[in-house]
């Protein structure tokens, strides 16, 4: 089974 | 003074008709090189990301940065007041609370003009780093929108699984399954044709449909798409806006619970 991930696991608050 | 005019509006209806199904609203940023959006979806796992050069306009200038909201479902409203060889010119004053709409008709006989509001917004800025992918593939955008139309009706999410010979994009759910393989074409005589993969290493990921079938929603701008991935990471879904610049669309993938 997967999940859905959301841009801030990889992408950094600026 | 903001003002920004292009001969063809269609471009910019093309744009909104691209974005307005993933964003309620968004900041465009206005400065000398150009207008750029960066904006997610509500959930985070998808990102827009244009950028319209200066230099593609058939008129620019921005005196001064602006950063200005926008509610996308108004703007497209408006857009839809524009006939298909309207020229539009975007306008707004420094500091503004309001941006114009002008649209006029290719005799000049029309004039209609259209101001909206501005929204304030509270902007989340992602850093996206500049990455090398593992795969990169060129498709014409007509086939890749087909593709997740007709792979949609099978479940929730579309793997992607990308080799040297080609990619293969499959899903499956309750009533079975489906799988559509493209190999990369041996001639490219045909640009807008062409299948082109370039792979340093394979990759395998799974993506969900809603947010694919918004992106291919940028089909019409651009004959080609071209899908950046690497294992693990973000989908990269860019289509040209002719000489202009670009839309690119992020999209976080499924991973193993």
């Amino acid at each position: 089974k997967k999940k859905q991930s959301t841009l801030t696991d990889f992408f950094k608050k600026s | 003074m903001f003002e920004a005019r292009l001969t063809q509006s269609a471009i910019l209806k093309k744009v909104l008709d691209a974005v307005k199904d993933l964003l309620s609203e968004a900041t465009f940023e206005c400065s000398d090189s150009g207008i750029q959006v960066q904006a997610m979806d509500n959930a985070h796992v998808s990102l827009v990301s244009l950028n319209l050069r200066s230099d593609g306009f058939d008129k620019y200038r921005c005196d001064r940065n602006l950063s200005m909201g926008m509610s996308i479902s108004c703007m497209s409203k408006i857009l839809r007041c524009a006939g298909a060889e309207d020229t539009v010119t975007l306008r707004a004053w420094d500091s503004p609370e309001s941006i114009v709409f002008i649209f006029e008709s290719p005799n000049k006989d029309k004039l209609a003009e259209y101001e909206m509001k501005l929204i304030n917004m509270d902007q989340e800025h992602l850093g996206i780093p500049e990455t090398s992918y593992s795969c990169v593939v060129k498709m014409p955008s007509a086939e890749f929108t087909r593709i997740c139309r007709d792979l949609s009706q099978f479940g929730e999410s579309i793997t992607f699984a990308c080799t040297k010979e080609g990619i293969k994009f499959s899903a499956s759910g309750d009533y079975g399954s489906a799988n559509i393989k493209l190999a990369q074409t041996a001639d490219a005589d045909n640009e807008e044709e062409a299948i082109i993969v370039n792979m340093q290493e394979p990759v395998k990921l799974t993506f969900s449909c809603r947010y694919l079938n918004c992106f291919v929603k940028a089909g019409p701008l651009c004959n080609q798409v071209q899908l950046s991935m690497s294992d693990d990471v973000p989908l990269v879904c860019e289509y040209k806006i002719g000489d202009i610049g670009h839309i690119r669309y992020y999209l976080a993938p499924k991973i193993d619970d």
